[in-house]
Order: structure tokens, then sequence, then C-alpha cells
């Protein structure tokens, strides 16, 4: 059993060789882990509510950038697949003694256990004395999973403990080190978006910012694209962040930004409500006397519902509506259908490589400010269409024609579920 | 049990604390060596009283010092310095952090390949 934790890197339970991953490391086969604090293994150093909500997060925090979900497991200690404890001196029935304050402060098994050496001055992720129990907590899981040690600057697998201040993140490299084990978030968007934000610069000229969110289930993130990676510590629930909008299941966003409007919709089933930029709230009746939430008929004649999606083209001020395989284009001034509408998506937007098309049922249609271009996702692919530019470098492409696919977790990184219960974390 | 009389154990005696002996020589710093995969044999559950210290000797022991203080951004002597003992009294985890290499002569079969992930760099110097 020490050969074990001594001599081979950790990993987790005896797996079939198919699991087996890079460089002889193992993984966990299952994509949710159950993990417990084993009832005779809490710190005599912190109340024990602290000390599962630091280890929860500690587990949320791998599952934000790995496809894993972990789950707090009440039951016995024996059916949880990673248990954890604290101790001090000989602990919890292990061969490998603590040694006291100072030099080792913990260890983790192949098998999926941790302990803590409980002489060590643990603290909360507040405090910035001790030994933040957190960063301890994501290197051990970091080693359960089949990370091994790293000196690379920066890294939670660094095997020394070193002070820093109490805000820590996992970093770009222990990211691609975790996912060369268990792959990359994948996974299909209700809605995604391009948030526009005009502010005024301290000599008063306006200036636009945007910030991108993708939109699934009840939960949201926030990617930042010049870090190219989602806003730390999200998913949060929708509710926590649009207030009066449905707390699931969106459909679409589209926001109408020209001169004169600004103009920003969630549909979902066949209503759509009106956000307020300003207020940071749905509107319940806006300036126009029109309350919300509203029929869709009503607002965009001629548009069915429920839609797939729909996403606004500033150039020629029209929303795309799509529902199945149809397209209908409105025109927005004119407050109506195109004639032409309804058209099949692949007559609207034809596929530059025959047959690498979505054909019906999308689930989000996106303008990236960042990418200046439009995507097309369904499933976990992406199809983005023919910008103008584009078009003055290869003069024979079709109008709006798509690309290929693309995996969407090629090009919009670690977009990554959490388990519900640490969604509110 | 920590010792207490009164029901709310305000006045229970603190836990003696317990500290780690601290690296200071030779033979706690081929312990560690070996402890934590920088050099080949089994770490012993503490020093023996009788008989050769365990861990790395001679030259194998200037190769693991060696690899220890490159990855350590330490000028990588050979030696056990001030500075390598320093690094080895850190806190850390106690997981190993690399298989040892199989000594050359050994007929043991080849070792498998070294941990996933990019090779250890020694850290840039400050």
């Amino acid at each position: 059993f020490l050969h074990l934790l001594l001599a081979a890197p950790p990993g987790p339970h005896p797996q079939d060789e198919g699991a087996a991953r890079a460089g002889g490391a193992q993984a966990f086969a299952k994509r949710t882990l159950s993990w417990r604090l084993l009832g005779e293994g809490y710190s005599r150093q912190l109340p024990a509510d602290q000390q599962r909500h630091v280890l929860r997060l500690a587990f949320r925090m791998w599952s934000e950038v790995t496809p894993l979900t972990f789950r707090e497991d009440p039951g016995p200690g024996a059916s949880a697949d990673i248990k954890l404890g604290f101790g001090r001196g000989r602990h919890l029935g292990c061969p490998r003694v603590f040694d006291g304050v100072g030099q080792e402060f913990a260890h983790a098994w192949r098998l999926g256990d941790v302990h803590f050496d409980d002489d060590e001055h643990f603290t909360p992720p507040t405090s910035d004395v001790g030994i933040s129990l957190l960063r301890v907590a994501v290197h051990e899981i970091g080693h359960v999973l089949g990370l091994p040690h790293s000196y690379r600057a920066g890294s939670i697998m660094q095997p020394n403990y070193t002070p820093r201040g109490p805000a820590f993140e996992l970093d770009w490299s222990d990211r691609k080190a975790i996912q060369r084990l268990y792959g990359s978030c994948a996974g299909s968007f209700d809605t995604a978006f391009d948030w526009i934000r005009t502010e005024r610069s301290p000599r008063g000229d306006a200036t636009a910012r945007f910030s991108t969110y993708f939109f699934r289930h009840g939960w949201y993130w926030l990617y930042e694209n010049r870090n190219n990676r989602t806003r730390y510590g999200d998913p949060l629930p929708i509710l926590a962040g649009w207030r009066g909008v449905p707390a699931q299941g969106i459909d679409a966003f589209v926001h109408v930004w020209t001169w004169g409007r600004d103009e920003r919709y969630f549909f979902k089933g066949n209503r759509y409500w009106r956000y307020d930029s300003d207020r940071d709230q749905a509107y319940s009746e806006d300036e126009r006397g029109h309350s919300y939430p509203r029929l869709i008929s009503e607002g965009f004649p001629g548009i069915p519902s429920p839609l797939d999606t729909a996403f606004y083209d500033r150039r020629r001020q029209l929303i795309y509506f799509f529902k199945g395989p149809w397209v209908f284009a409105f025109d927005v001034p004119r407050n109506r259908v195109l004639g032409s509408s309804p058209k099949k998506m692949t007559e609207v937007f034809p596929a530059i490589q025959p047959r690498n098309h979505p054909l019906r049922s999308l689930d989000a249609a996106y303008y990236s400010y960042a990418h200046r271009a439009v995507f097309l996702f369904k499933g976990s692919a992406y199809w983005r269409v023919a910008s103008d530019g584009d078009r003055k470098r290869r003069p024979g492409l079709p109008p709006n024609g798509l690309f290929p696919a693309q995996p969407i977790p090629d090009k919009w990184f670690d977009v990554c579920d959490v388990h519900a219960s640490t969604l509110n974390m | 049990e920590a010792l207490f009389h009164s029901r709310d154990r305000s006045d229970r005696a603190p836990a003696p604390l317990r500290r780690a002996p601290p690296i200071a020589g030779l033979p706690a710093a081929q312990r560690f060596l070996s402890k934590y995969g920088w050099a080949p044999g089994p770490p012993g559950a503490g020093p023996r009283r009788d008989g050769p210290p365990e861990g790395p000797q001679g030259a194998a022991l200037a190769q693991a010092l060696r690899r220890f203080q490159e990855v350590n951004a330490l000028p990588a002597s050979g030696r056990l310095d001030a500075a390598t003992l320093a690094a080895m009294n850190r806190p850390r985890c106690g997981v190993p952090d690399t298989r040892p290499p199989l000594p050359a002569a050994s007929a043991a079969p080849r070792a498998p390949p070294p941990p996933p992930g990019p090779r250890p760099k020694a850290r840039p110097k400050r």
C-alpha cells in the first residue's frame, strides 16, 4: 500500500485499461464523482460546515474546467468515490504517519482518498495567514484525478506551498493538463449573445464594450474574450444575474441596436421579454406602453413560436428567426416579415462544403463582435457564416455561406457544467 | 481526548503541538530524496538505529541533489547546502514528486514513462 502512495503517482480506482490516458496516468471513467468528508475525519480547527463548504468549492473549481461534476455523498464513507479526512500523526487507518507542524501537510492516493495533517494551521479562503485549506484541497484533488506534481510557476500542482493572496484560480496550463486526461467541456447552448454596454469616458465621448454570454438550462456563463475563458466562478443561475426573465430554457436573445433604437429581447415559448439594461431587469411596461411578457405574434407579426433561435443583422436591419428548417427574415423598420420568407435555412445560409450543414433545429445563432462573424450553433458544433471580408478574399463564396462545422470547445474554452448542488456557490 | 473539566470546555488543555523534525543533516536529506522519488530505494518508516542510512549515497546522492536543486531553482552543485536544506523543509504535499530513475546497472525492467505533463522546468530566475 505504501508503494502505491509513494512509488507511483496517485490515481483513482483501478480502471479498465481503456481509461488510461496520457503518460500512464489513470483517470476516472465516470463523469459524476461522489465525495465525502469522513465523519471521524473532521478538522478540530474549523467549523464543520466551513470545512465542507471549502471542499465543495475545491471540487467545483475542478468541475469548472473539466467535464467532471462532483457531488457530496452524505451516505456511508465506503460508497463515496473520493474520501477526505483530517488527522494528526497516525490517522484514519493510514500507514503513512503525519509529521506534525511543518513539511508534509497532506497527501492523496490513487484510490481516491485525501488526508490533511490537522497539526497544520489550515485556514479558510478569506484568510491570508496559515495554510489555505482551499488551495491544498484543490492540489490534492488534482492528484486524485490523476495529475502529478509540477514545478511550473503558477501551477496549483507545485509540491511546495507558496503563500499567496487568498484568491487563486486554475491557470491555463493546469486546465490543459487535466483536460488531457478528461477531455474538454462540450455541450449545446440554449442561446449565446454579446451584451453591449455603452459608457461615457471622462471626456464625455461614448464607448461601447461587450461581454459574451452563453446560456444553458438554468445557468449562464460570461465569456471573457480577452482571456479566452469563462469568468472565474461561472456558471451562475440565470435568476442570479438576470431579473425578470425566465429562469431557464431561453430560446433566443435579440439586440436591436441602431442609431435610434437600443432594444434587447429574450424569447421563450410564445412570449418575449424586453430587458432594461440601465435598471438591469426586465421591463414590466416599456416607454411605448407595451407590457411584458408579450406574445411574439403581437410584437413580431408573422413570426411563429416557439423559436429555435434568432439573431439581429445590424447591416441589413433584419432579425433572422429560426424554426426547424425555416428562416424568417423580419424587417425591423417596417415591423413585418419579408415577403420572401420563410425560406429554407439551406437556401439562406448555403453550405460552402457540400452536405456540411446543420439543416434544421439550431440551438443558437450569434453575432460575435469579438470575431466579427455570425455563428450558428447546433449540439457541440458551430458553423461560421462567411463575412464580407471572407467574400472579398474568396469571391466565389456564396452570400451567407456556411464554413464547415467546427467543435465549439475549440473556440470557446472551458464552458463547463457544475453539479447542480454547487450552482449557488 | 484533550483534558477539560468545565462543561463548556473552556479550560481544555491545548493539544500538545507536534512538530516535524527538521531536515538538518545528510541522513534526513537522504530519506527525503528517497521518500519523494528523487532517488531510488524504498523509504523507511524512520531512521534505523543500526546499519547504513537509507537513501542515495555517493554519486547517486549528488545526482539526486542536483536534480532536486535544478527544479527548485537552486545552484545545481550536487552538494547538500543550506539553501537545499531550506527547500526540503518547506511545507509540502506528501505525494512523491517524480519517479526515481532506475540505476543504469539495474536489471529491472525499464521504468515507466515520466508522469504526464511537461517535464519539470526550473522556476524562472528572479
